[in-house]
């Protein structure tokens, strides 16, 4: 996080807020239960508490307003600036302008006002731009469904005014550090190609245009996925990757989620009630089998005839010696399995039933 | 393909208009482009290539550009 330079701050802890005019994109109902837990996210993690004024001067003044409007920065039509506000102090001072060039939306749709009122609020404030990327703070415009402070913007905002008196104080979610030797997954799928780590929100994938790995959220590829992702696994022959979280499954085509999605587990593919979710699954591309690994045991699916095999489950240990009890992700490229658990990544060879090697889980990054 | 020189002049003016508008660059500074040599603007480019854990080449390459096109707050990114 990083905080205004001069380190601004109001002085006092209640804040009066005024909303000056309406987009007529949202109701006004609409924009006031934004603004306000835009407000909420900041007063639930500091001491500070916000009440809204419908006349008069307020500490922090929020307008729609368009191109020049005589604050010396006039907004750029639609697209590019989507709004700006103004570090703490009297006059323009705490001040949020919302561009009305944009549309204003309360979903996922760009905008989503309530997210881009949490961003300015934080400049209002006294905080300046992050370069999180998970950080609501960071400045180009993300919408990953839901909007929530990371644990760097709570920092960043108890840097300035301290914690809330609130007995269980929030924490917010961290960004993972592709170069972190602790790192685990969720799931990993290769794409096309590519290879995809998954982990909470964000996907991480080697690219030659980031001096380590590209990190950002699984929402820029897939808005409709749910984040906490458990297993994933691509049918090469069909271009399509399969994401998996508790006993729902999406599937994608390259971007497009393919239509009738969700769907169950169990229906789908005849596993037992008792199976709750997938750690990990991975399709063998030459032979069209897909291995389903469910605690200390695994399924084997045939994407042919589009159903499992019998004599399923067995048990792990039996048939991938070495790797352990439970598998975190696998993928496969060149015909091996690359298992994960925890921070340890075993390269596994099905045709000899042996590990060939075992690295760190962020090997595949120039860490 | 290379890009025409009609897509060149768009990106430049990408570049200069994200500088000056987020990272101080003087309004008026000459025009970046993929030969500039070392100058103001350039070290503008790598403060903002830094500021978003890209590869700080100081050339605006194309993910440079696809973040530079991302929709984002007007506050700028270093102090004014």
């Amino acid at each position: 996080f990083v905080l205004t330079p001069g380190n601004p701050r109001w002085e006092q802890a209640q804040l009066t807020y005024r909303i000056e005019n309406y987009t007529p994109d949202l109701s006004r109902a609409d924009v006031d239960h934004a603004i306000e837990k835009a407000f909420q996210l900041w007063s639930d993690v500091t001491p500070l508490t916000f009440t809204k004024v419908s006349e008069g001067q307020a500490d922090i003044m929020l307008s729609f307003v368009r191109r020049d409007h005589d604050d010396n920065n006039a907004f750029d039509g639609p697209g590019g600036q989507l709004a700006h506000a103004y570090q703490p102090g009297s006059g323009i001072g705490g001040d949020v302008h919302f561009d009305e060039d944009e549309r204003w939306t309360k979903d996922f749709r760009n905008y989503n006002l309530f997210r881009v009122a949490a961003h300015e609020l934080g400049h209002s404030l006294g905080l300046a731009h992050s370069t999180d990327i998970g950080a609501l703070m960071y400045p180009s415009y993300m919408f990953s469904g839901d909007v929530q402070l990371a644990q760097d913007d709570i920092n960043g905002i108890q840097a300035i005014y301290g914690a809330s008196q609130n007995p269980n104080q929030p924490v917010g979610p961290q960004t993972p550090q592709v170069c972190d030797s602790k790192l685990t997954f969720d799931a990993i799928t290769t794409v096309r190609g590519e290879i995809m780590f998954f982990k909470d929100r964000f996907y991480m994938r080697a690219t030659p245009f980031y001096p380590e790995a590209e990190l950002n959220f699984i929402s820029v590829f897939w808005p409709h996925l749910p984040n906490g992702l458990q297993a994933a696994y691509e049918v090469a022959h069909r271009d399509e990757v399969l994401f998996f979280k508790g006993n729902k499954y999406w599937a994608v085509q390259g971007q497009d989620m393919l239509p009738g999605y969700p769907k169950d587990i169990h229906s789908s593919f005849g596993f037992p009630r008792s199976v709750k979710h997938i750690d990990a699954a991975v399709s063998a591309e030459q032979t069209g089998k897909t291995y389903f690994f469910v605690a200390n045991k695994y399924w084997r699916y045939d994407e042919y005839k589009r159903s499992m095999d019998a004599g399923y489950p067995k048990k792990i240990a039996d048939d991938f010696p070495g790797i352990g009890n439970k598998v975190d992700a696998v993928f496969e490229k060149d015909g091996f399995f690359y298992f994960f658990h925890g921070t340890r990544q075993y390269k596994f060879d099905p045709k000899t039933q042996r590990i060939l090697t075992l690295q760190k889980a962020n090997s595949w990054f120039n860490c | 393909f290379p890009a025409t020189s009609k897509t060149q002049e768009e990106e430049e003016e990408v570049v200069q208009k994200y500088l000056e508008n987020y990272y101080n660059l003087k309004t008026g500074w000459r025009k970046i482009s993929k030969q500039t040599g070392p100058g103001q603007s350039v070290e503008k480019l790598k403060q903002m290539q830094e500021f978003f854990g890209l590869k700080v080449t100081g050339k605006p390459d194309a993910e440079t550009l696809k973040i530079m096109k991302q929709p984002r707050c007007g506050v700028p990114d270093v102090a004014n």
